[in-house]
């Protein structure tokens, strides 16, 4: 349904969030 | 053809939302199909708060590219002093 | 031919008008009938609303899609920039014999969380 479509798409989307934070965080450390 | 065919499904999606505004004319009168209106408007209610959410974090999924941008920026900046240092 | 076309034409641009005439006097009955009081809507809204939805969802993921593309080629980017510069830096360590220190343990998970 339309509604689980969008809850899929809203944990997806956090998901990514979530692991491109973590990414930002490991290069800004290996930047230093 | 293409444009006949385009005029068929142009007249027929308006057959369609006429008939569902038919089958939608007496529901006000049946209780019970007044609670499943009632339901229908809570549910639309709840997605769009879920769109909200999704609004929202579709934004800070850009804001988050953009860091990411500048931070591949920068670390091209560093890798050309790298090599020129070499 | 071309009178039998026009004939056509007009025909279809009288059914187009027919219908949208019987849907607004479909809609309109059905809103004089259920006016929207509070907490309970109309069945015309509640249509005109999931459309809305429908649309506002269509919209998001369209927008979602080409972002996550793009910061999926950005970080493979910064990890091509990451590992050529660590490579030159190991290079320039044996052209001046200069000892790099260890990555410490923050780094180390760093490493690891790139890759």
């Amino acid at each position: 349904t339309l509604k689980d479509n969008v809850n899929i798409l809203l944990d997806k989307a956090s998901l990514e969030s979530q692991e491109s934070i973590g990414f930002i965080k490991a290069t800004k450390v290996l930047m230093k | 053809s293409s444009d006949l065919e385009q005029i068929c499904s142009y007249i027929n999606e308006k057959i369609s939302n006429i008939k569902t505004c038919l089958s939608l004319r007496n529901c006000g009168q049946e209780p019970t199909l007044k609670t499943v209106l009632n339901k229908i408007g809570d549910e639309i209610m709840v997605v769009n708060e879920l769109l909200n959410k999704l609004e929202l974090e579709v934004q800070y999924q850009e804001q988050t590219t953009n860091t990411l941008k500048e931070l591949s920026a920068s670390l091209e900046e560093d890798y050309k002093d790298v090599e020129h240092l070499k | 031919m071309e009178e039998e076309v026009d004939k056509l034409e007009l025909m279809f641009q009288k059914a187009d008008s027919d219908l949208d005439y019987i849907q607004f006097r479909l809609e309109y009955e059905i809103k004089t009938n259920h006016p929207d009081s509070a907490g309970e809507k109309n069945p015309v809204t509640l249509l005109q609303e999931l459309s809305a939805i429908k649309s506002r969802y269509q919209t998001l993921h369209a927008r979602f899609k080409p972002i996550a593309d793009e910061q999926k080629e950005t970080k493979s980017r910064i990890c091509a920039t990451f590992n050529k510069t660590m490579a030159t830096l190991q290079e320039l360590q044996k052209l001046t014999a200069l000892e790099l220190s260890p990555l410490t343990e923050e780094e180390n998970t760093a490493v690891q969380q790139l890759k």
